[in-house]
């Protein structure tokens, strides 16, 4: 059962103790995050809840809390994964998704089955050291993405093969020489 | 002998070669140039000194100088250019970078920094700023937001409703920056978003700063009874990652901009993942 209520609570006795501030001991501050993590578990549910009624489908969702730091174990172990989109806003977005990968060559489609441009980039080394080894991923996909007013758009991701193409005859020529 | 730079439909940023740090911006619609040095600094905070007792703490911004200290004067960099993103990688120090990143059809300058655990092996308490000198004829006026609502006009050494003496040249024009800042001249808008609550303030004409994060080593006598160290889960204080969003306009548009985007960014999308393959779900 999902339930906002924990997460209130904690956010509640966050903002009276100024507790984001740092105006408190090291125990007290340990004991706000757990406070804010459990509830945020609690709202994992009921955001899971409501997805799956929006999209009528009841699917295992995942959040990736550390996606600034480009930790996501499922898309990055993934060869198939959805990317969900909810928006607040009463307004439709463009959206710039950033999702850790471990493969070279993937392909988007948006909820019409449209492929989108993506590309691909390297996780910055500095990521890697905050990440300190929780980051399977080597780089980044990225696409843009729309949004509907009050909803969400699917997006899926395949992760392509490789595939080595045969030496042109001026690469065969090349490689002989050298 | 280049200068590094990036650029989408709206924006041009240029990187100086010798420094590598963000030398000037344009913004491509309004045929604006803006030359901008964004640097971070650390303030030395203080234990204390003749003048009063108070130290820097958890409740108390007190740097123990008006003059912050530049963490590094020139930057390695390293630039990714592909067609949907173009991002320029600043090291500053081993525990300070900073990613300047444009995505396509964006029309603000994104600067992705990460800061931490903030060394103290020598001693002195640090609170790290980002920096931005500008030209702009300021006059001493900088605006910041009441939590997303009325932007308030800031004038340095100054209070609305009294005459201040001012003792604290530094933090006593410090001031709540709940989601923006900016600064301007007749023409000209600087507006900087933030993604969190953060210190700022214009302490010289066309100048900018906000603080993004701080590590002390006295407690400030407020009743915490702990310095801020900040242990963090690995006992070496914390690393801060956040963003700060630019943008550079006509004053009479700049509202349209960062209005919006704030927008986008306080009632930000929410990602999910899933692998898919689930099965038919009916609310009853």
């Amino acid at each position: 059962k999902g339930d906002s209520s924990t997460l209130k609570r904690a956010m509640a006795v966050a903002q009276h103790h100024d507790a984001v501030s740092g105006t408190e001991k090291q125990h007290v501050a340990n004991d706000y995050a757990r406070r804010l993590a459990a509830g945020w578990d609690s709202c994992q549910v009921l955001i899971s809840n409501a997805l799956a009624s929006l999209m009528g489908r009841k699917e295992h969702f995942v959040f990736c809390n550390l996606l600034n730091i480009s930790v996501c174990p499922l898309t990055a172990t993934s060869s198939r994964f959805l990317v969900i989109l909810y928006n607040p806003l009463v307004r439709s977005v463009r959206w710039n998704v950033r999702v850790p990968i471990s493969g070279l060559v993937y392909e988007v489609t948006d909820p019409r089955g449209q492929k989108v441009p993506s590309e691909v980039v390297p996780v910055s080394n500095f990521t890697r050291v905050v990440s300190r080894g929780q980051a399977l991923a080597s780089s980044e996909l990225i696409f843009q993405a729309s949004v509907p007013p009050l909803g969400f758009s699917t997006y899926s991701v395949d992760k392509l093969a490789v595939v080595r193409l045969p030496r042109t005859r001026a690469q065969q020529e090349l490689h002989r020489a050298k | 002998a280049v200068p590094l730079q990036i650029q989408n439909e709206h924006l041009r940023v240029l990187f100086d070669s010798d420094t590598g740090l963000i030398s000037e911006i344009q913004n491509l619609d309004r045929d604006i140039t803006l030359p901008i040095t964004q640097n971070f600094y650390w303030y030395n905070a203080s234990s204390g000194n003749g003048a009063s007792s108070q130290a820097s703490g958890a409740y108390i911004f007190r740097p123990n100088g008006s003059e912050p200290f530049p963490i590094a004067k020139a930057v390695h960099t390293h630039l990714v250019q592909n067609t949907l993103v173009q991002e320029v990688y600043q090291n500053f120090s081993s525990w300070c970078s900073q990613v300047v990143r444009l995505y396509v059809g964006q029309r603000f300058l994104e600067l992705e920094w990460t800061v931490g655990p903030i060394p103290i092996d020598d001693n002195y308490g640090k609170e790290i700023i980002s920096h931005f000198k500008t030209p702009l004829e300021t006059g001493g006026l900088f605006y910041t937001d009441a939590n997303g609502r009325e932007i308030l006009e800031r004038r340095k050494d100054s209070r609305e409703t009294w005459k201040l003496n001012q003792t604290e040249p530094v933090a006593g024009n410090y001031y709540p920056v709940n989601s923006r800042i900016y600064i301007k001249d007749k023409r000209i808008q600087l507006t900087v978003l933030t993604d969190r609550s953060q210190g700022g303030s214009s302490l010289l004409n066309g100048s900018l700063e906000l603080m993004v994060h701080r590590r002390l080593l006295f407690d400030d006598q407020r009743g915490v009874g702990e310095p801020l160290l900040e242990f963090g889960e690995h006992g070496k204080g914390l690393v801060i990652r956040g963003r700060h969003l630019l943008f550079l306009d006509n004053v009479e548009v700049s509202a349209d901009l960062h209005r919006l985007q704030a927008q986008e960014e306080f009632m930000a999308v929410q990602t999910v993942f899933s692998p898919g393959g689930g099965s038919p779900y009916q609310k009853k």
